[in-house]
């Protein structure tokens, strides 16, 4: 089964650069 | 193909060490600065830019999310030691839109424009069904039960005569039916034995703050309240030193520049916890 073209396996997933961490909890 | 054209802000990462390092100034700038309420902490970095500023430094532009802690904004507890007001205590959530200079390494803000929501009743609801909620602050229990502990605290304290500053928050609690409520107070030149008129009380020039925690429990007959305040050492104050003068800060509406802010390194420990009273 041939893989899909393009998609890294994970390894290249970079996170949004904002918004950041969540230091507490969200309301 | 040629390069699209170039921005005038670059966009580091909300997480990047000089992103934070920024935000945390600003929080720190805007807890000097309150004189109201409570301090907040740093929740999350929602955004960030950062523009060039001629003829040196970078300007950063934050969006922020802060959250309410337990520490009244006159504490002098250092803002690490002040636990975050959680969820099922009706938590408080900030919003900030930040300028921060960044110039020869050192942060200053220039612009701060803050309000502040309380959660919504149906997310305390959703952790703690008997919870209570915060109350208007003008409620008239929330009011009596502030008036009434003050009364005690200072019937049975018999140095100054501490005045209401503010009542910072109220709840209504069903069962055992009370009231509980939080309140900052200020020192007068009276003496609790020798008040005759409070209105002529002043405050003292050297300010001495407290806040107190008290609740009024309705009896069949009657009520009984119990306080516990802690009183705060006079503070030396020195100025916060402010942005420079071409660019005066323009501090947000809820922000005070009046009174001159404690130096956090100056800050003593709270000094005297007394009560509870009943």
């Amino acid at each position: 089964k041939g893989a899909q073209p393009g998609i890294a396996g994970g390894a290249g997933l970079v996170p949004p650069p904002c918004p950041g961490r969540i230091r507490h909890f969200k309301i | 193909v040629p390069a699209g054209p170039r921005l005038p802000y670059r966009e580091p990462a909300c997480d990047d060490l000089e992103t934070e390092q920024a935000a945390l100034a600003a929080v720190d700038y805007i807890n000097q600065n309150l004189r109201h309420g409570y301090k907040h902490t740093l929740n999350q970095i929602d955004k960030v830019r950062v523009w060039q500023r001629r003829p040196f430094g970078e300007v950063y532009h934050l969006e922020l999310d802060t959250l309410e802690t337990q520490c009244h904004a006159r504490d002098p507890t250092p803002l690490a030691n002040c636990s975050v007001r959680q969820v099922f205590q009706h938590a408080v959530e900030g919003d900030c839109e930040m300028h921060v200079l960044k110039q020869d390494d050192r942060l200053s803000v220039l612009f701060a424009k803050c309000d502040s929501t309380p959660d919504s009743r149906e997310d305390v609801r959703k952790v703690c069904p008997q919870c209570p909620l915060m109350a208007p602050l003008n409620d008239t229990k929330v009011v009596h039960a502030a008036d009434a502990a003050l009364a005690a605290f200072n019937a049975q304290n018999n140095g100054s005569y501490f005045k209401l500053l503010e009542i910072s928050r109220g709840q209504l609690v069903p069962l055992p039916a009370s009231t509980y409520v939080e309140f900052a107070v200020a020192a007068t030149d009276c003496v609790t034995t020798g008040v005759t008129d409070p209105a002529n009380c002043k405050l003292l020039a050297e300010k001495q703050y407290g806040f107190c925690k008290a609740t009024l429990t309705e009896k069949l007959g009657g009520e009984e309240v119990a306080v516990t305040c802690t009183i705060f050492q006079t503070q030396p104050v020195a100025l916060q030193p402010q942005p420079d003068a071409a660019n005066p800060a323009s501090p947000p509406p809820a922000l005070d520049q009046a009174a001159p802010v404690p130096s956090a390194a100056g800050l003593a420990a709270a000094a005297l916890v007394v009560g509870p009273k009943v």
